[in-house]
């Protein structure tokens, strides 16, 4: 009986170790604890340095991951999930004595230890010499989390370290890959928005430049539509970024532009703000005298509030503020809620598909330069509406209706968030 | 910090780091082959098809158990059970071995596959790397001597807690305790790259350029 088990052991053993190409799941939650170990500091940086470096490390692969990373330096160490540390030759208890300067450099382990060689001459970001603590520290966590060697040329797994150019990111392979063990990343937002804004050139012209922005709770990321991806190092806390902003986001972002009007306005609650594209900070009182934060009642008289969210169109000049099922056509020109309205959401923005409708309570209405389209977000998922390009090449398709929906992660990716704690590095 | 005695620092301990040895020849060369996976040290497919289907002979399964609880190497037949003895050193690799060995690591390493131990393959081998191996291999790494009596302890109290003949082992008792000792395993792979193109833009109010943000080339 003990044979049998000892080789039934080997196969299930043998066949649950075997890695698929791409790695393997090494964790099952999502919030990990690390920790630089006492015994294990370098020589080299100063501590607070090398615990800098790791907190970027790990909120690296934060920011393209739904996993996130808090340091932990007060639970008994069983219940830290990754341990790091350096030391020389022999070394923290470690089978795998290092080699001196030169050639190995770290190593990781399968429960989560990864040690760094001190006797390589390890330096903080960004210093041309010497072999990248940041890069090195990337590659190890990928190794715990369950990647493996990776030959691309750029991807961070590489098994040789390559001096690195002046600042390394993750690129989109390696995003992938993470994500295949460990999924995309997922959730609602609050607002999502293309922010416009004039510049002037050098020869005194006046260009038109936009951003696009996703808002959760009190984060927000900019996203580089060229790039697919965020912009590296986000998300940023709300009122860095958006000064006099309520802390913990908005509901709501509309900019009413016209040949007359261009206001931009953020709404929360019961109250709104306008904003000051070319001071980058809300108003307190604008040019016409009006004072910031105003109610929404006063301002759009017949909008409810608080509203689920809200977008401008300028082909009839109306803001659609939605509520629940409802929607609310206010028009700007006659400062009024515009005739029937309000009306029930299905019947502004009918399903192309029947059956496939987010009802009500939708998250964010953006109107996206990128993709010349208007779109209504609830959750994970998005709706499409039918633009006139659409509705000329398939004029059954009924106006305003909402395309079959598709998932968000499947359209902006790596739109990622980090821990708290890691927020602000 | 750096150890130093002198208030002005001016004694700060330059660190004597020894160098990594410089691989030279091709005995070295094999041994990092071994050492990152290229070169098998070890086929437990046989020993696992053996073991699937005949049983580990009562003195090999005693001889095994005892290895393991002392934390030393796990005998590494080529035989398979029912060999003679049971302390099979590793087997010198065939030079066949060793130089398909040789081209998998000039493959991955976007070096001109030649099978020789060349000027090119020298120079890769010796630049600073991870020491986690690039293919997957099986072999319990062998602890070298390990004098530390934490490894002892650790190693042994893993096994010890999932000891093989505890009655209530689960099913993955008998590798847990090596997996404690083996260093994470990769085999690269590469995806095609489907990286979707970023479409051109015309918004409603004509031709909008994208803003060529900063945040493109820094963090």
């Amino acid at each position: 009986r003990r044979k049998r088990h000892l080789s039934s052991l080997v196969s299930k053993r043998r066949q649950r170790r075997d890695l698929d190409q791409t790695g393997f799941i090494a964790f099952s939650k999502s919030v990990l604890k690390w920790r630089l170990i006492g015994e294990g500091y370098s020589s080299q940086l100063s501590i607070e340095e090398q615990r800098y470096i790791f907190r970027l490390a790990f909120r690296m692969w934060s920011e393209v991951s739904p996993l996130e990373f808090i340091e932990d330096i007060r639970s008994p160490l069983e219940d830290v999930d990754i341990r790091l540390g350096f030391g020389t030759g022999r070394h923290l208890g470690c089978n795998q004595r290092f080699d001196g300067n030169g050639q190995e450099f770290a190593h990781a382990w399968f429960l989560g230890d990864i040690h760094f060689d001190d006797d390589e001459h390890f330096t903080a970001p960004n210093s041309h010499s010497g072999i990248s603590l940041l890069k090195v520290a990337v590659h190890e966590i990928g190794h715990v989390l369950g990647l493996p060697h990776i030959y691309r040329p750029g991807s961070i797994m590489q098994p040789s370290y390559l001096p690195h150019e002046s600042s390394f990111e993750m690129d989109w392979m390696d995003r992938k890959a993470i994500q295949h063990l460990y999924g995309a990343c997922r959730g609602r937002f609050d607002t999502v928005f293309d922010w416009i804004r004039k510049e002037k050139t050098p020869y005194g012209d006046v260009t038109i430049r936009f951003n696009t922005y996703f808002m959760r709770d009190g984060l927000y990321w900019l996203y580089e539509n060229r790039n697919n991806r965020t912009r590296y190092g986000d998300p940023v806390a709300l009122q860095i970024g958006w000064h006099g902003l309520p802390s913990d986001g908005v509901d709501a972002y509309v900019h009413v532009w016209s040949r007359k009007k261009d206001y931009v306005y953020f709404f929360k609650g019961t109250q709104f703000w306008r904003y000051d594209s070319e001071n980058d900070q809300v108003f307190r009182q604008d040019s016409e005298g009006q004072q910031y934060p105003k109610l929404i009642s006063e301002g759009f008289p017949g909008v409810p509030s608080p509203i689920s969210t809200a977008y401008y169109d300028r082909r009839d000049s109306c803001i659609y503020f939605f509520k629940g099922d409802k929607v609310y056509a206010f028009n700007v020109k006659t400062n009024s809620l515009a005739r029937g309205f309000p009306k029930n959401i299905r019947a502004v923005f009918p399903p192309v598909e029947s059956g496939d409708h987010p009802d009500g309570n939708i998250d964010a209405a953006y109107f996206s330069y990128t993709h010349n389209a208007i779109f209504l977000l609830k959750g994970t998922r998005f709706w499409q509406v039918v633009g006139s390009r659409e509705r000329w090449r398939r004029p059954f398709l009924p106006r305003n209706g909402l395309m079959p929906h598709k998932e968000v992660d499947q359209q902006w990716f790596d739109i990622c968030n980090v821990h708290p704690a890691a927020l602000r590095l | 910090e750096k150890l130093f005695h002198n208030r002005d620092h001016s004694d700060v301990q330059i660190l004597k780091t020894h160098q990594a040895p410089v691989i030279t020849d091709e005995y070295k060369a094999e041994l990092f082959l071994s050492r990152y996976g290229f070169i098998k040290p070890i086929n437990w497919e046989e020993i696992q098809t053996e073991s699937s289907d005949t049983y580990f002979s009562e003195d090999i399964l005693d001889d095994l158990q005892a290895k393991i609880q002392e934390g030393t190497s796990v005998p590494h037949s080529r035989d398979g059970p029912g060999s003679g003895t049971h302390d099979v050193h590793v087997s010198q690799t065939g030079n066949q071995a060793f130089i398909s060995a040789l081209k998998e690591f000039q493959r991955v390493s976007d070096l001109p596959v030649t099978g020789v131990f060349d000027e090119a393959t020298q120079e890769a081998m010796n630049k600073p790397r991870c020491g986690v191996p690039d293919k997957e291999i099986d072999a319990y790494v062998e602890p070298e001597n390990t004098d530390g009596p934490d490894t002892e302890d650790s190693l042994s109290d893993s096994f010890n807690e999932t000891g093989i003949s505890s009655s209530n082992s689960s099913d993955d008792d008998i590798f847990n305790f090596n997996d404690t000792d083996t260093l994470l395993v990769g085999i690269s792979n590469d995806t095609n790259r489907n990286s979707s193109s970023f479409s051109g833009l015309d918004g409603q109010m004509g031709k909008i350029s994208m803003n060529a943000s900063l945040s493109d080339t820094v963090r």
